[in-house]
C-alpha cells in the first residue's frame, strides 16, 4: 500500500480522530 | 498487490503433516456439538489449558489427563433456550461466556468456578436481541443489540467472581453491527463490521465512534475477525462467507484490508482463496439464488493464521500474510468436520465434529 493509494498517513490517527469526534 | 505477485501453493504441497493429531476427546452425552473453545482453568493451584465443548443443552469443561486423555470436570445444563455459541474471554482464568438463542442471540451467560463456595456456577450477563458479541481482554464483553427504535453497543465488565460491574455504552452507528474485533497494538481501539458493509472504529475509553469506512460493494457481507494497528494504518482481517463470486472478489474466504483511518481510504493487502477443488457452489433457489456459497462455513482467526471448515467437509488453514492455504485436513473417515477453532495460540487447532468428537492438532 502506498501513500498515493491511501492518502496522507498519520501515526497519531487514533488521538487525532478522538480529538475531533463528538463525545 | 502483494499477493498477486506470489506463486500459489500447489495443492500437492499442502501437507496434512503440518497438522499433527495430539489427542481426541469424545463427548458421548452430546447429541450435537455446536461449539468448542480452549480456556485456562485453575484447580488446586494448577493452571491448565482446558477444553470447553457446547451442545444445544449443555456445556462441558474438560481437563487434560495423562496419556493424552481428557476428563470431564463439570457440565452446566440449560433449559429451553439452546446454546448457540461459546464466547471466550481472552487472558482470563476460570471464566467463559456462552450465547443462547434461536436464530439470534437472546441471552449471554457466564460460566465460572467460584472458590468462595467451591462450586461451579452460571449467571445471566445480558438479555435482548443481540446481534454480535465478543470477549475482550480485561474480563470485558462487548455486544450490539437492537430494539425497534435504536441500537445499543455496550461493554460489560466482569469481576473475578463473575459479577457484572458497571457497563459502558459505545456510540452506535446507524446500521447494525454484526461483528467486533479488538485491535492488536492499540488497547483502547475496537473495530466492528456493519450490515451495510462498513468498518467502524471506536475509542473504548471514551465510547466515541471515531470513523466509519466503507469496504466497497465488491466485498459483500464482510465479517471482521481481527485487526492490527501498524505504521499509521489499520489492518483488518475480513471474511466473506456469502460473497457473490465475481471477477473482483474471486473465491477469497479471507482478506486483509489496510485502512487509513485519517482518510477512510482502503486497499487490499492479501486475499486467501479456497484451495483448488474446494470452491463454492451456486445456490439454485431462495433469496440467495444466483449467489455462490464460497465453501466456507465458519472459522477462526488468530495472529496471522485462519482456519475454516469448508462445505467440502475439509478444514483449511491459511497464512494470511502470504495469502495462501498452507494446510488442509481432509474430511475424517468417521465424519466431516463441523468446527475449527484455534486454542489460545495458533500452535493448537481444535477440530470438531457434530457427534461431539474434538480432535486437537499441533500446528
Amino acid at each position: 500500500c502506498s501513500e498515493s493509494d491511501l492518502g496522507p498517513i498519520s501515526l497519531n490517527w487514533f488521538e487525532e480522530l478522538s480529538a475531533e469526534a463528538p463525545s | 498487490d502483494v499477493v498477486e505477485q506470489l506463486t500459489p501453493v500447489p495443492l500437492d504441497d499442502l501437507r496434512e503433516e503440518s497438522l499433527q493429531l495430539v489427542s481426541k476427546l469424545k463427548d458421548c452425552s452430546s447429541s450435537c456439538a455446536v461449539d468448542v473453545s480452549a480456556v485456562w482453568w485453575e484447580a488446586a493451584g494448577c493452571r491448565e489449558l482446558c477444553v470447553v465443548t457446547a451442545s444445544e443443552s449443555s456445556v462441558s469443561l474438560w481437563k487434560p489427563l495423562p496419556a493424552a486423555c481428557w476428563g470431564r470436570v463439570y457440565t452446566w445444563l440449560f433449559g429451553e433456550i439452546p446454546v448457540i455459541q461459546i464466547v471466550p474471554l481472552p487472558d482470563t482464568c476460570n471464566l467463559v461466556c456462552i450465547a443462547l438463542g434461536e436464530l439470534e442471540i437472546g441471552e449471554i451467560r457466564l460460566l465460572l468456578y467460584s472458590s468462595e463456595n467451591d462450586s461451579f456456577k452460571q449467571s445471566l450477563v445480558k438479555t435482548g436481541n443481540i446481534k454480535a458479541v465478543l470477549g475482550l481482554k480485561g474480563r470485558r464483553l462487548v455486544s450490539s443489540s437492537r430494539t425497534v427504535q435504536e441500537q445499543q453497543v455496550e461493554i460489560v465488565s466482569l469481576s473475578e467472581a463473575g459479577r457484572s460491574k458497571d457497563g459502558q455504552t459505545l456510540m452506535p452507528p446507524e446500521e447494525t453491527v454484526l461483528a467486533f474485533a479488538e485491535v492488536e497494538g492499540m488497547r483502547d481501539a475496537l473495530v466492528g463490521t456493519t450490515a451495510v458493509n462498513s468498518v467502524v472504529v471506536w475509542n473504548l475509553k471514551t465510547g466515541q465512534l471515531l470513523r466509519k469506512m466503507h469496504i466497497g460493494y465488491s466485498y459483500p457481507a464482510s465479517i471482521c475477525h481481527r485487526a492490527y494497528s501498524d505504521a499509521g494504518l489499520l489492518f483488518v482481517v475480513l471474511s466473506h462467507p456469502h460473497a457473490k463470486e465475481s471477477e473482483s472478489c474471486g473465491n477469497a474466504a479471507f482478506r486483509v484490508i489496510a485502512f487509513n483511518p485519517t482518510t477512510a481510504r482502503s486497499a487490499a493487502v492479501t486475499f486467501s482463496s479456497l484451495p483448488p477443488g474446494h470452491a463454492g457452489r451456486q445456490v439454485p433457489r431462495g433469496p440467495r439464488a444466483g449467489f455462490v456459497i464460497l465453501g466456507y462455513l465458519e472459522g477462526d482467526v488468530k495472529d496471522a493464521s485462519a482456519a475454516a471448515v469448508l462445505t467440502s467437509g475439509a478444514i483449511a488453514v491459511w497464512d494470511l500474510l502470504l495469502g495462501c492455504c498452507v494446510a488442509l485436513l481432509p474430511p475424517d473417515p468417521a465424519g466431516t468436520w463441523a468446527l475449527a477453532r484455534w486454542a489460545t495460540t495458533t500452535a493448537c487447532l481444535l477440530a470438531g465434529q457434530r457427534d461431539g468428537t474434538v480432535c486437537l492438532y499441533r500446528y
